[in-house]
């Protein structure tokens, strides 16, 4: 028996916009700590690894692991069914379930929806991750780090990354031009959430693809900050922390032969 | 020319 309920169900709306577009298919693997998800893009360039604590729910009840598999898509679209201030229940039977029970209370509990997303079977590849002592880690706010991406959208398809001592710099080369966006660190005691945190051991310099980047910044809805975490030769960790868990976005990076 | 990895060549499948 797994049952979920969460209390801001707007959370589980904002995190499925910020998957659906990189991953069409994955297993919801539920445990007693809670509720996880890792899966790749098509072309195995990005991955996505969320998750949502067990303590965030009320209740929640997991008696044994199982895994959910769920077409994000359609799961979506039956989320869009539910407020912004909705308290959302997800409820399953057992392993052998093969639908997925979502129900919708309103805040005043005078209105009650109730739907069945059909599951399926996901054979998915899952990937071990290392832990990584990252040479540089940036917090920034999320809505700039959206809007870089954004804007340098607009100059080329690739982003070069560069940190060193107090700045991180962003820089787009393309057949219109070139363009680059650099943020000193600061220290905001007022406004945490809006200052610039550099963390370095050694200065990095990485090139992304800027559409890969622009569908993490789906993530911008779940938190004022984000977290971006860089090594050479390494996968870029984009993360969105949350009161709840986390999601994490993986990139591989674009390397000159 | 810089060529798009793979993430597979960095983590290996669990």
């Amino acid at each position: 028996m797994f049952e979920a309920r969460l209390i801001q169900g707007g959370l589980l709306k904002k995190l499925l916009e910020s998957v659906k577009e990189l991953v069409t298919d994955a297993n919801f693997d539920c445990s007693e700590s809670g509720i996880a998800l890792q899966a790749m893009d098509n072309s195995h360039v990005a991955l996505v690894s969320l998750l949502l604590r067990s303590e965030g729910f009320d209740p929640y009840r997991c008696d044994r692991g199982f895994s959910l598999g769920v077409n994000l898509n359609s799961l979506n679209k039956i989320l869009k069914c539910a407020g912004n201030d909705d308290i959302i229940t997800l409820r399953a039977d057992d392993n052998s379930a093969d639908s997925l029970s979502l129900s919708f209370e309103n805040p005043n509990n005078d209105r009650i929806g109730e739907y069945e997303l059909k599951l399926m079977d996901i054979d998915q590849e899952h990937l071990s991750i290392p832990e990584t002592d990252y040479d540089a880690t940036i917090i920034m706010p999320s809505a700039e780090f959206q809007r870089i991406c954004r804007d340098l959208t607009v100059v080329s398809e690739s982003v070069t990354i560069d940190v060193s001592k107090d700045t991180i710099k962003f820089t787009a080369e393309g057949e219109l031009g070139s363009g680059n966006i650099k943020l000193k660190s600061t220290s905001s005691i007022d406004k945490p959430e809006e200052s610039v945190n550099i963390e370095l051991g050694q200065d990095v310099s990485l090139q992304f693809s800027l559409k890969y980047l622009m569908n993490f910044t789906k993530g911008t809805p779940l938190s004022e900050q984000v977290i971006l975490c860089l090594s050479e030769k390494m996968p870029l960790l984009v993360e969105y922390k949350m009161d709840i868990g986390y999601i994490r976005y993986y990139l591989a990076p674009k390397i000159g032969d | 020319v810089s060529s798009q990895k793979s993430l597979l060549s960095f983590f290996g499948k669990s």
